[in-house]
């Protein structure tokens, strides 16, 4: 099982359609400053739901749609699709290949509601859905596969309490 | 539970160790529990002792020293529950060319059996990807992606000089 | 007490706007007090606006772009009380090349009316230095310093390559 | 005025007599992770005096002395002198150069116990004096002038009230 492509629509600053692709192995991403880099981690992060929106650097999940910039108009949805290549099936779906997608959509009556919709290869699903098909595959928001920047100096500045307590979630 | 969080720290433990003393070289390192009796009542001391130096705690080692460390036990809990994919966002920042050069190795070995994404600025770690993606901001706020990037387009600046494919 | 918690304020966000327009090429950025009628009461916020991009506050920025507003917040604090010797620990370490040589240009500009010390591991702060000396750690842990290296001493990983007198 | 030389005894990794000199302009100290670049810092905030050994990185002051490394006698005290270029006389002793020196000795009596002396070149001083020189000097460890290593970072995530309690220490 590995990530193939990850699909970004008006999600933070890739406020066109944009597919990256990914390879087995190691990839690395490289760019200027503020360029977006972490915004791709960001990304799937979102798709993965994580408990509160502060881990995607946003104040509400609204904050997440492209704001529009310097001269363009702000879009009123964003939209992420993580795709899997699940030959092996470690995903429980019979389906070669699997496409979580996530909807974040501002409410057209009323600015400040939104609404927000998961998909399983095209289908109405929900967050319950999403966290047990990806426990399975061991890919989770709150576990330490996801390395997000500024993890290593939280980790070296943090209380041997607080470090024991890592211990405690994984026990 | 105490049983339970002893379980995971022995194993835990010895995964640090190895990870500590590759990413080291020659390098110690170990994670004690302050209360081993009662666990629940004390914190989690790291301890390392860099190549030719006296053992430390985190709080005294120098900045590099200390994210070197923190990521020996960041990747020691990765490899107690294996997952098929990573992000690692510039975990490197902190580190001199060698030690950049250590974990990107690392992270290359590793790579054969899951699949690693690894956002960051230092050369040293470009050389080991199998694959360079080359993001960069256009004028309106919007990021493109440069797709497959050859270390040889990307200038010291991080910045992609040329659009490969 | 007020007036003159809002007279540093006034002078600092002056200097830091000055700053940041310098070092973030066409960027914008402000300090705002919470609560401007009582100071005290609230606290300061600090507002962002990268070249080509929406204003942001602090947390919502890039981890460079976040480093370099904290850099120019410490540098507009250090024009409000100007002192003759200032020391600068690896803080070009979040930056990307280009961001790396404009702290760097910044500080080689004020470097003629007050003496600056930067530790630093990146080529494009090196290469702004009057002088540079390299330090390294000797077999049995005791800090070797290598006097006025030149560049070209320097290898990619850091290491000082040759001593120089 | 400026920092003509900065000498170290047994200050944390320089375990051996360490003579710095330094020119006016700008300055760069490169190295590896861990050869004691930061320890050239710490030396000059401990001539300085700052309120807390936390900001030395060291639990006790007598931390602060060469530990012997692998394979060598700890010390027994650490010594570290500011020496200043004074022709403009900006710190208030007439004399073309100041030298600040700060000793701190393990009692021999006591491994726990400490004594700490402060010289103005080469005649007894205290803190309080160091402090009252470096102030017209500018010159001071709670000031922003020296900036160690991860305050940066501490700015970046300190709260916005923390934020404003910088300029209340300035006004
Ligand atoms: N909703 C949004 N709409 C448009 N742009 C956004 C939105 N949210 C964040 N951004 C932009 O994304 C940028 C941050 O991108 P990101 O954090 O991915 O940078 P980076 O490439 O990781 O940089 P660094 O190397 O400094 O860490 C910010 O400058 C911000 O302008
Ligand atoms: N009392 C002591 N005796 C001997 N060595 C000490 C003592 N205190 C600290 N050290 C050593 O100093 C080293 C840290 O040095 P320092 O923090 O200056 O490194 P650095 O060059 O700044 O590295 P980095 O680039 O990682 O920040 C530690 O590895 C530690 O072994
Ligand atoms: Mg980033
Ligand atoms: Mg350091």
């Amino acid at each position: 099982m590995h990530l193939v492509e990850i699909h970004l629509e008006n999600f933070k600053s890739f406020g066109r359609k944009t597919i990256l692709p990914f390879e087995p192995g190691f990839t690395a991403i490289t760019g200027p400053n503020g360029s977006g880099k972490s915004n791709i981690g960001d990304a799937i992060l979102f798709v993965l739901g994580p408990k509160s929106s502060k881990a995607l650097r946003a104040g509400k999940l609204t904050d997440l749609i492209y704001n529009g910039g310097n001269n363009r108009k702000p879009a009123s949805y964003c939209k992420v699709t993580l795709v899997f290549d699940n030959k092996d099936r470690i995903i429980p779906i019979d389906d070669d290949v699997v496409r979580l997608t996530r909807l974040v959509k501002i409410s057209p009556a009323d600015k400040e509601q939104y609404y927000s919709y998961f998909y399983v290869n095209g289908r109405s699903s929900n967050l319950a859905e999403f966290d047990t098909l990806l426990a399975h595959a061991r890919i989770s928001a709150e576990g330490y596969n996801l390395v997000q920047q500024g993890d290593i100096t939280r980790i070296v500045s943090m209380s041997k309490i607080d470090r024991r307590r890592i211990l405690d979630g994984i026990a | 539970k105490t049983t339970g969080l002893l379980k995971v720290f022995e194993a835990i433990n010895i995964n640090f160790q190895r990870i500590f003393a590759q990413l080291s070289i020659h390098g110690e390192a170990e994670l004690q529990l302050e209360n081993p009796k009662k666990p629940f009542e004390g914190g989690l001391n790291i301890k390392a002792r860099p190549k030719d130096k006296k053992v430390l705690r985190l709080e005294s080692l120098s900045g590099g020293e200390k994210s070197l460390t923190a990521l020996a036990f960041i990747f020691a809990i990765q490899q107690y529950q294996p997952s098929p994919f990573y992000l690692l966002d510039e975990v490197d920042m902190f580190l001199d060319g060698v030690n950049a050069q250590l974990v990107a190795e690392n992270v290359k070995a590793n790579s054969t059996t899951a699949q690693f994404v690894m956002v960051s600025l230092r050369h040293a770690t470009l050389k080991q990807a199998d694959h360079i993606y080359g993001v960069t901001m256009q004028s309106n706020g919007i990021t493109d992606v440069v797709g497959h990037v050859n270390l040889s387009d990307v200038g010291k600046e991080g910045h992609i000089t040329r659009g490969a494919g």
